[in-house]
Order: C-alpha cells, then sequence, then structure tokens
C-alpha cells in the first residue's frame, strides 16, 4: 500500500 | 525487467509508470473526495529472452490522504428563523448546519456567534460550538425589537483552517 496527499503535482514519484 | 501499470479502478488511471524504472508517478490531479482510493496491478517482465519471457504482478493500492482543500459550506444564507416572543428562556430557536468535504479534522467543525444587531441581543443567543444549536438565553419581546440579525460562522479544524 503506497500514500500520497491529494495535493502532489503531476509528476510527482509516489514509489518504486 | 521491464514493467507494465494496468488500472483496476473502472476510471482512467491518475498514475503512470516508467517502464524500465519502475517508478510510479502521477499523471492526474488527484482528488481524495472524488476518490480516496486507487488501485493498481503492476507487471514485472523479463525481456532478455525473447524465447520464454516470464512475468508476475504485484497488486497495489495507493490511499489519497486528505489536504484541507475544501471550506465548509452553509446550507442556507441567510438563515431565517422565527421565534415566538414567548418562546422559552433555555429552548432552542433554530439550527445552523454545515458542511465539509474533507476528512478528520479538515472538516470538523465548530460554530461560533459572531455578532448580533442589535447589539443589546447579545446576551440573548448562544451557539453551541458543537451542534450550531441556537439557544434563547433571555426572553424576547416583539414590541421592543422585531428582529434580530446574527452572523455565525463555522471553521474546520484544519491546523491551515
Amino acid at each position: 500500500m503506497v500514500k500520497v496527499r491529494e495535493d502532489v503535482s503531476i509528476g510527482f514519484v509516489v514509489g518504486n | 525487467v521491464m514493467y507494465t501499470l494496468t488500472s483496476l479502478s473502472p476510471a482512467e488511471s491518475a498514475f503512470d509508470m516508467d517502464r524500465s524504472s519502475g517508478a510510479l508517478v502521477v499523471a492526474r490531479q488527484l482528488d481524495r473526495e472524488t476518490r480516496p482510493e486507487h488501485r493498481l496491478e503492476v507487471r514485472a517482465l523479463d525481456t532478455s529472452t525473447s524465447s520464454n519471457p516470464q512475468s508476475s504482478a504485484v497488486l497495489v493500492r495507493v490511499d489519497i490522504t486528505d489536504v484541507n482543500d475544501n471550506a465548509p459550506r452553509w446550507e442556507r444564507d441567510p438563515v431565517v428563523i422565527a421565534v415566538p416572543e414567548d418562546a422559552a428562556v433555555g429552548a432552542a430557536v433554530g439550527n445552523f448546519s454545515a458542511t465539509d468535504a474533507d476528512a478528520g479534522p479538515n472538516g470538523e467543525l465548530r460554530y461560533f456567534l459572531d455578532s448580533v444587531e442589535p447589539e443589546n441581543g447579545r446576551s440573548k443567543f448562544a451557539v453551541d460550538r458543537l451542534t450550531g444549536s441556537l439557544t434563547l438565553l433571555e426572553g424576547v419581546d416583539f414590541e421592543s425589537v422585531a428582529r434580530y440579525t446574527l452572523v455565525v460562522s463555522v471553521k474546520d479544524q484544519a491546523v491551515n483552517e
């Protein structure tokens, strides 16, 4: 499971 | 190894994957209020051999965490409340209700009575912080004052309210 904030910009790397 | 990404949620994927590094990248604006989680399948495929390629997949759930991007909203503005002049002191005479689409403290609301006009009415009304309920603290008299104007505000409990 990965968590990411809803306000990150396009292009943000969530995980590898 | 080469990577491919498939969205298991019905809508178009908000994510992209770098085929060679496997980096999962945000491709569209996210919105927790519209879609709080995304389910993806990432498949790794060996490409060194063309004769018998092997692959395996992993399921990925992406949880979108909330930021305070919605202000509370009033259902009606202005709110008109009729209070009979013989209403009992202590009676609940109205209820203020707002909504906030955010989660947790970002959507938790507190109500405040900011002002009352005429000013001598300030001691007559109280608004419950948690419920928005309007209570009469003193008797009202139609012949003295037929209308009070109250300004009520609502705030969410986010750090950046």
